[in-house]
């Protein structure tokens, strides 16, 4: 596993960083971004697919109201993939009775969706070597952040209150020389902090230009909840991917 | 218990100016003075929150004035959070999964 992996520096792979607005869709917008990337990085070919059509054509109807990862997988599968975003534009509310999957060309599909090990070294290593992948988080603190690396306790932000859907889109470490370090002598030790970047759908105002980091390796807001994934491409001819770092 | 503890009464210059440059900031306006008083007072809360965050956290992030901080806990959680998606939900799709296997 490599010591840090951020897809944003590849090229055509991430989506510029959308909005929401009050559509409570992060779920398909996660969905559609872990689709993308991995279209992107597998065939080299760079496309956007729809959100609206998962908010449309869900099951589960009114998308703006909510919804889970694996349906939008699920809607995906059901109609043997997704339009453009450019063809089927986000509206920002849902139009269940209409959807319009079947009047617009198919740009990206998939074989399948996976549940992977709620262990974050397995998700750093599936990150790394396969793309990004959307996790459940509880977004409490994210009201109130600028920028940095979040380490909170279960105390001051509960694991089992995960409910906001995000794009797990790398990771790395921080060093920093502490004030302590600083005023020691001959090369003063680094504080690292390890942390995951994450890519939210608030827009590019907010946060670390509509991302933000959370420390990885203590479960910081539930991120171990639910880690899941599309799985794009034929997997008997699984390739080596490389994630810059 | 007092009125006194209830009413934070006016205040401070300094906050209706950062208050200011927030709306300014992020664009936002009220609809009528009570609605202007009221959400001035939650962004004053969501300050003081923004402060005990920061002493709390573990890591080096930074919290303070976001395009959120005149919304209640409340009113984030049903704009930005995703119900469906709650422990409470999953736990009774989970349950009712296991009680249909089991029958």
């Amino acid at each position: 596993m490599p010591p840090s992996c951020d897809w944003r520096k590849a090229h055509n792979v991430l989506s510029p960083v959308k909005h929401q607005g009050k559509c409570n869709c992060c779920w398909a917008i996660a969905a559609a971004g872990n689709i993308e990337a991995l279209w992107n990085i597998r065939f080299k070919q760079s496309v956007e697919v729809s959100v609206q059509e998962l908010l449309d054509c869900g099951r589960c109807g009114d998308g703006c109201l909510g919804g889970y990862v694996w349906d939008a997988f699920i809607t995906v599968l059901n109609y043997s993939g997704l339009a453009s975003e450019k063809d089927y534009r986000f509206r920002g509310h849902a139009k269940t009775h209409r959807c319009l999957a079947p009047f617009y060309k198919k740009v990206a599909w998939i074989q399948d969706y996976i549940m992977l090990p709620r262990n974050e070294d397995a998700m750093a290593k599936y990150v790394a070597t396969q793309g990004p992948i959307t996790v459940l988080i509880n977004p409490t603190l994210l009201q109130h952040y600028q920028k940095g690396i979040i380490k909170s306790t279960p105390s001051t932000c509960d694991p089992w209150l995960a409910s906001h859907y995000i794009l797990l889109v790398g990771f790395g470490k921080e060093e920093k020389a502490t004030e302590k370090d600083l005023f020691q002598s001959n090369h003063p030790p680094l504080q690292s902090t390890p942390y995951w970047i994450l890519k939210n759908s608030w827009g590019a105002h907010w946060g670390e230009k509509g991302y933000f980091r959370l420390h990885r390796g203590s479960d910081t807001c539930g991120i171990t909840r639910f880690p899941l994934t599309a799985c794009v491409g034929d997997p008997a001819e699984k390739q080596k991917v490389s994630c810059p770092p | 218990d007092s009125p006194r503890a209830q009413d934070p009464g006016p205040r401070p210059p300094v906050l209706k100016e950062v208050f200011k440059l927030f709306q300014i900031q992020f664009n936002k306006n009220y609809s009528d003075p009570a609605e202007h008083a009221r959400r001035l007072d939650i962004f004053v809360q969501n300050l003081a929150k923004a402060q005990m965050l920061q002493e709390e956290d573990l890591g080096t992030a930074e919290f303070g004035v976001t395009p959120f901080s005149d919304l209640t806990e409340e009113e984030f959680g049903q704009l930005y959070g995703n119900w469906r998606a709650t422990r409470k939900d999953l736990r009774v799709g989970r349950k009712e999964r296991f009680e249909k296997q089991e029958s």
